[in-house]
């Protein structure tokens, strides 16, 4: 989901 | 991952290995800023608090940790190693902490996805890493002799800020629920930040002389 995206990110 | 994304990161981990080459092999840390990198060393620290939480991938682990570990030992060499240490120019870099830090803090308090620690401590990091660089671009302007390599490091820094920017237009055109408001408001200023230095470094190249910032 978008929270995972979020922290997908560096 | 698209192409640039993954430049971005790339760019982001050349900047670090720039920035440690000089302090390695050439142990000198002139004209760098202690404050820009005691804040990296925060910025990192409060938004990888998800790396006991979340596994992304062993790319994004390994990345986070590089960050983290780079971050911290640059301000180490920095404070504590007797020969680096003593190439500071501390006189120069006097730009205070928590006129940064207070700001993004109360920011983050206030304008965040959730209240919640680990959501106050990310958005906290994006608002933080977008100044950051602050006390940096200060001091080279006070600077008289930019060496290359520190050039380069602000120049990478900023190509991927740059990078990241293309790379969420990306992801918005195809991952439709991918909209994060605070990372894109604070990337574009953090961007905007490098403007200035972006130009001065693409004119002192193109007509091959020595950066210098206008005071």
């Amino acid at each position: 989901d978008s929270e995972d995206a979020k922290h997908d990110e560096l | 991952m698209n192409v640039f994304r993954l430049a971005g990161d790339m760019t982001h981990l050349l900047s670090v290995v720039v920035l440690l080459l000089k302090i390695h092999t050439i142990k000198s840390c002139a004209g760098i800023s202690l404050k820009t990198q005691e804040l990296y060393a925060v910025v990192f620290a409060a938004r990888y608090l998800d790396l006991f939480v979340h596994f992304v991938s062993l790319y994004n682990t390994v990345m986070k940790l590089v960050f983290l570990a780079s971050s911290f030992s640059i301000v180490w060499y920095m404070k504590r190693h007797k020969i680096v240490r003593r190439t500071y120019d501390k006189d120069h870099d006097t730009f205070r902490h928590y006129v940064l830090v207070l700001p993004c803090l109360l920011l983050a308090l206030l304008i965040n996805e959730k209240f919640t620690f680990r959501e106050v401590m990310w958005a906290f990091s994006i608002y933080l890493e977008a100044v950051a660089i602050f006390p940096q671009l200060v001091l080279l302007q006070r600077t008289r002799n930019i060496d290359n390599l520190t050039g380069q490091y602000v120049f990478f820094l900023g190509a991927y800020r740059v990078l990241y920017i293309l790379n969420w237009i990306y992801r918005y055109f195809t991952e439709p629920h991918f909209v994060h408001w605070i990372s894109w408001v604070a990337g574009i200023v953090q961007t905007l930040l490098y403007a200035d230095f972006f130009y001065y470094y693409i004119m002192s190249w193109k007509n091959n002389v020595k950066l210098e910032l206008p005071a």
